[in-house]
């Protein structure tokens, strides 16, 4: 029993590596494993729900920085990176003692473990009253990152509690501070896109919206532009979204929008499907009654496959399809690759500052509603294209030119993975 | 188990459970503002707790306030010497206005009824020294703008 509770005391552990490149302290690695132990249970909620809510707050973090949290059951205690417990007065061997209902309700060892006071009245999610744990615990989960409390309305780090709103989440300052530490969200992308959808409102007017994606593997997260993160509780699984389309790995997504056609293309491998946008799913077959998928060597003859990226540019009706270092640009009106092509990547899409350039082997390319413009997304970089009013303000530039690269996070913020067993959440 | 009818618990019985002493008085308060980092002590249970006089504040010279010593819990607490600690009570002001600062609170340095309820509200165990009172963000401000619609 005494060893029991020596291991549990934070002194007694050993010492953890840090990264402290900064002159900040945080954890080095960005797979971190938490355990609510056994002698610390709550008393006022079930066990499902108390390890539902830890899960929850650790998604949180995650959603905001690169690190990714993982529920481990099985390990050795010493081995857990965060070990988190309920206790009244003297509880968990631990040295602090808890006061009672009221005042104190947690608390929280730098780079160790969180204790919660079960003389507070912690009640689950949507409950009116009480304390909420879920809060309480994204909090102390913060101070175990490495962030000190933080006297600013709006931050989870303010160290009274106040009640919540039906709900609450990370703001922009709390994920950069975050961030300072940990750096932000970085990887590559399957596809990107704006997706077009016509809506009718409550006076049966039929107006278009969009709404832009990141895909990357099987999992997908809506961007909000406007609030220069992603949709709360992203990523989502793309089977879950997006129906009839391959769960993972989607290569390209095509929107083809004239005044006489309207479709929208996921590509993946050799294989085609068109999409369906008001009934939110993949069509079984196309008008000719040939079902999806469908050879991309059948329906875009003369492009090859599997290809990188592709994206429509409705100035000129071309469907440009990027594979290695060339690109294909074909015709939807002839239905044919324009004459020409393929043609270096480099030629068609010219470098405005020599040398910077993505070359070949695009991962993404997309055109943005937000921005009006075309971005080529290769790694963590990202070029945008010449549009024609950069050319009416600079007639110099070069026509689909490419100007320098930037980083994808300074333009997209937190688009960040989470933990396979947190994405099912 | 704690008693309970509800189904969510919203009935649980506090009355039974051990409620925290409340700030109540400055010598509470001193206990608070050492436990909580602005007091530099690193054993706040075991400060010199300054006599009642030196807890004059700034705005009535001369009032002198009647607070009792509160031991409870404190037992290795010592009284304070009977002469004057104009230190003391200038430290003991001095934590009061920056917590006062940090919580939003009229800087005034006196121990008044908001002060004495900021302190008693619920709060992290978690001590403030170090922590800042501002925006700790280094982005360009312009690019924050305020999430309106939190809805997971």
């Amino acid at each position: 029993k005494k060893r029991h509770l020596a291991m549990l005391l934070s002194k007694s552990r050993p010492r953890r590596s840090t990264g402290d490149e900064l002159g900040l302290m945080a954890f080095s690695k960005k797979v971190l494993t938490w355990r609510l132990i056994g002698e610390g249970y709550s008393s006022q909620l079930s066990i499902d729900d108390q390890k539902y809510i830890f899960k929850l707050a650790f998604r949180m973090w995650s959603e905001v920085s690169p690190l990714e949290f993982a529920e481990d059951t099985h390990s050795p205690l010493e081995e857990i990176d965060i070990k988190l417990g309920f206790g009244t007065g003297r509880h968990l061997g631990c040295a602090q003692t808890f006061d009672g209902a009221g005042q104190e309700f947690a608390h929280a060892w730098f780079l160790g473990d969180i204790h919660f006071d079960d003389d507070e009245h912690f009640t689950g999610l949507n409950a009116g009253t009480g304390i909420s744990l879920l809060k309480v615990a994204v909090h102390e989960i913060g101070h175990v990152l490495g962030l000190p409390h933080i006297y600013r309305p709006g931050s989870i780090m303010q160290p009274s509690y106040l009640p919540q709103d039906s709900s609450f989440e990370l703001d922009w300052l709390d994920r950069k501070a975050i961030q300072q530490l940990y750096g932000g969200c970085k990887g590559r992308f399957s596809t990107v896109f704006d997706w077009i959808r016509r809506e009718r409102t409550a006076y049966g007017e039929i107006v278009i919206r969009f709404n832009t994606y990141f895909m990357r593997d099987g999992w997908y997260w809506l961007y909000e532009n406007r609030s220069n993160r992603t949709r709360y509780g992203d990523p989502v699984a793309v089977r879950v979204g997006w129906h009839g389309i391959p769960a993972s790995g989607v290569d390209a997504y095509v929107h083809v929008w004239t005044w006489t056609l309207d479709a929208v293309y996921f590509f993946k491998g050799t294989r085609y499907w068109r999409y369906d946008s008001e009934n939110d799913q993949a069509y079984a077959e196309d008008s000719e009654g040939r079902k999806y998928p469908r050879l991309i060597s059948e329906g875009f003859p003369g492009v090859p496959s599997p290809i990188d990226t592709a994206f429509f540019d409705r100035r000129n009706s071309h469907i440009y399809f990027f594979k290695g270092m060339n690109v294909y640009s074909f015709d939807v009106v002839t239905n044919a690759v324009a004459s020409g092509f393929p043609q270096r990547i480099s030629e068609v899409f010219p470098a405005v500052k020599r040398g910077d350039h993505p070359g070949g082997y695009l991962d993404a390319s997309y055109f943005s509603y937000t921005h009006n413009a075309v971005f080529l997304l290769k790694g963590v970089h990202f070029w945008r294209l010449v549009s024609s009013r950069d050319r009416w303000l600079h007639p110099s530039l070069p026509r689909n030119g490419v100007l320098p690269g930037q980083q994808v996070d300074q333009q997209w913020f937190d688009i960040c993975n989470v933990h396979d067993s947190a994405l099912k959440m | 188990e704690k008693v309970f009818h509800s189904r969510d618990h919203a009935d649980v019985d506090m009355t039974l459970h051990h409620h925290a002493d409340l700030v109540v008085d400055k010598d509470t308060a001193w206990q608070f503002l050492s436990k909580y980092g602005f007091l530099k002590s690193d054993k706040w249970d075991e400060q010199n707790l300054p006599e009642e006089a030196e807890f004059l504040s700034d705005e009535s010279p001369d009032v002198k306030d009647t607070v009792p010593l509160i031991h409870e819990g404190t037992s290795s607490s010592r009284r304070g010497s009977e002469s004057d600690n104009p230190t003391e009570s200038s430290n003991f002001i001095s934590a009061l206005k920056e917590f006062q600062m940090m919580s939003g609170l009229p800087v005034t340095g006196v121990f008044d009824d908001a002060t004495k309820a900021a302190m008693n509200k619920p709060r992290c165990g978690v001590s403030d020294r170090g922590s800042p009172t501002g925006p700790t963000s280094t982005q360009n401000p312009t690019l924050w703008s305020p999430n309106a619609n939190r809805s997971r």
